[in-house]
């Protein structure tokens, strides 16, 4: 199982 | 007043079947220059960004600007009832409570209307940076719905591996493995059927498949896909929208521990 990340992670809120 | 019209609703109905299963409600953001939608799935793993320029409608007016939270599933199956020739025209009163459709057939005899509620949504805006991506690949969106399709039979993610020769999809499961591998088309005379690879640099990503076979519901819309992918930063998977704009899906990678 390889963990998913979320995409939030990645973009931040403005 | 807001009022948007598409010589045929075809377009909007793609749309919609792009979007559906990703997004439960979305807020549709309506200004001069056009309709935006971002939106999160509700696991927060992807992100679709829609964007359908004022210029590419037929008629397109709004006075103020406006933010209608849409519940997708009313909206998919509103746009259903409409034939794919149908004029459509969105209309909305400033600081509106729904939102009203208008199908007008080709023959003008029939003109139906569908008055949707809208729904109070708080504003949730990701800023997406600007990204130089090390792989960006343009190849037809039938092979890699296709691609999705059969290798997410064997397992739950997808790796896609990216160099100057080519392009590779492998997925692995319980009970055997399978990959896919598309060399960069040397002579690109039919554009659309040319696979096409502007590498910085190689990559090696494992996406989720039912992420991947949820985007590739806008296979309808265009004949070409274009994924740009980078280490660790979300893929993403662009279908243009005739000359009207674009809708973008935002992936995270599976990160290996």
């Amino acid at each position: 199982y390889i963990p998913q990340v979320k995409i939030s992670v990645f973009f931040g809120e403005l | 007043m807001f009022e948007a019209r598409l010589a045929q609703s075809a377009i909007l109905k793609k749309v919609l079947e792009a979007v559906k299963d990703l997004l439960t409600e979305a807020t549709f953001e309506c200004s001069d220059s056009g309709i935006q939608v971002q939106a999160m799935d509700n696991a927060h793993v992807s992100l679709v960004s829609l964007n359908l320029r004022s210029d590419g409608f037929d008629k397109y007016r709004c006075d103020r600007n406006l933010s209608m939270g849409m519940n997708i599933g009313t909206m998919t199956k509103i746009l259903r009832c409409a034939s794919s020739e149908d004029t459509v025209t969105l209309r909305a009163v400033d600081s509106p409570d729904n939102i009203i459709f208008i199908f007008e057939s080709q023959n003008k005899e029939k003109l139906a209307e569908y008055e949707m509620k809208l729904i109070n949504m708080d504003l949730e805006h990701l800023g997406i940076p600007e990204t130089m991506y090390s792989c960006v690949v343009k190849m037809p969106s039938q092979e890699f719905a296709r691609i999705c399709r059969d290798l997410s039979q064997f397992g739950e993610a997808i790796t896609i591996a990216c160099s100057k020769e080519g392009i590779k999809f492998s997925a692995a499961g319980d009970y055997g493995n399978a990959n896919v591998k598309l060399a960069q088309t040397a002579d690109s005379d039919k554009e659309e059927e040319a696979v096409l690879i502007d590498m910085q640099e190689p990559v090696k990503l494992t996406f989720a498949c039912r992420y991947l076979n949820s985007f590739v519901k806008a296979t309808p819309l265009c004949a070409q896909v274009k994924l740009s992918m980078s280490s660790d930063v979300p893929l993403v998977c662009e279908y243009q929208i005739g000359e009207i704009g674009h809708i973008r899906y935002y992936l995270a990678p599976k990160i290996d521990d």
